[in-house]
C-alpha cells in the first residue's frame, strides 16, 4: 500500500 | 498548518537569517561549513522540483524560494566574495560528503514510494537532509572558539527538526490516513544527530560559558 505523502511540508 | 509546523518553519527561517546576518555583518564565514551549505543546496533543488509541477500555497512557494535563494547566496559568498571567501576554514572543513551523497542516492533508488525520477529525487533529498548537518558539526568540533551566532544557527536548525516531529504527531492524530514512514524515520534520525550538540549548547548556556564541543 502506498503512503499518502504530505508534499505540503517543506 | 498547525502551530508546531509553523514554529518549525520559522525556526528554519530564523536559522538562515542568523547565518546570513552573521556572514554579512562580520564579513566572515569562520566556523561555517561550505559542505553542509552545498548539501542543503542539493537537498532543496531535488526536493523543490515540484515548484514547476504543482502549486500548494503562496506560503509554500515563498518559503521554498527563500530557502533556495538564501542557500545559494551563502555558497556564493563563501566561494567567490573577495573578502568573505578568505575567512573560510578550508583546511578544517574536510568532511568527504560524497560518502553521504552516494549512499543516500542508492537508498532512494531502492527505498521509495514510486519509482519515478521526481519521486526518487524527492526521497533522496529526504535522506540527504537527515545527514547534511554532519560536516557542520564536525567543523564546530574542530573550531576552538565557536562564536555565538554559529552556535545559534545550529541550535535553531535542530529546533526546527524537533518541532517537525511534534507536527507529525499532531497531524497523525488529527488527519485521517496521514502517514509518511520514510519521512518520519529520516526526520527522527536527523533529530538524533543533534542531541549531542543540544546537550553541550544548553550546558554552555546554563553555565554562562562559551560553547565548545569535545573532540
Amino acid at each position: 500500500v502506498r503512503e499518502k505523502i504530505a508534499k505540503d511540508e517543506l | 498548518m498547525n502551530i508546531f509546523r509553523l514554529a518549525g518553519d520559522m525556526m528554519h527561517l530564523f536559522s538562515i537569517i542568523v547565518l546570513l546576518l552573521k556572514i554579512n555583518a562580520t564579513r566572515s564565514c569562520r566556523g561555517v561549513s561550505l559542505k553542509t551549505q552545498e548539501l542543503y543546496a542539493i537537498v532543496f533543488v531535488c526536493r523543490y522540483l515540484d515548484l514547476f509541477t504543482s502549486f500548494i500555497s503562496l506560503y509554500n512557494t515563498t518559503m521554498k524560494l527563500i530557502f533556495l535563494l538564501s542557500t545559494f547566496t551563502i555558497i556564493y559568498w563563501m566561494r567567490f566574495h573577495k573578502v568573505i571567501r578568505v575567512t573560510y576554514d578550508r583546511e578544517q572543513d574536510t568532511f568527504r560528503y560524497q560518502f553521504l551523497i552516494l549512499p543516500c542516492f542508492l537508498l532512494a533508488l531502492v527505498l521509495n514510494n514510486e519509482f519515478s525520477a521526481m519521486e526518487v529525487l524527492w526521497t533522496f533529498s529526504i535522506y540527504l537532509e537527515a545527514v547534511a548537518i554532519l560536516p557542520q558539526l564536525v567543523l564546530l568540533q574542530r573550531t576552538n572558539n565557536i562564536d555565538n551566532l554559529t552556535g545559534n544557527y545550529v541550535f535553531l536548525l535542530g529546533s526546527y527538526r524537533a518541532l517537525y516531529i511534534l507536527n507529525w504527531i499532531y497531524r497523525f492524530m488529527t488527519e485521517p490516513n496521514y502517514r509518511q514512514y520514510l519521512v518520519w524515520i529520516s526526520g527522527i534520525v536527523q533529530t538524533i544527530v543533534y542531541i549531542d550538540f543540544f546537550y553541550y549548547y544548553i550546558r554552555s548556556w546554563r553555565n554562562n560559558e562559551k560553547l565548545s564541543l569535545p573532540a
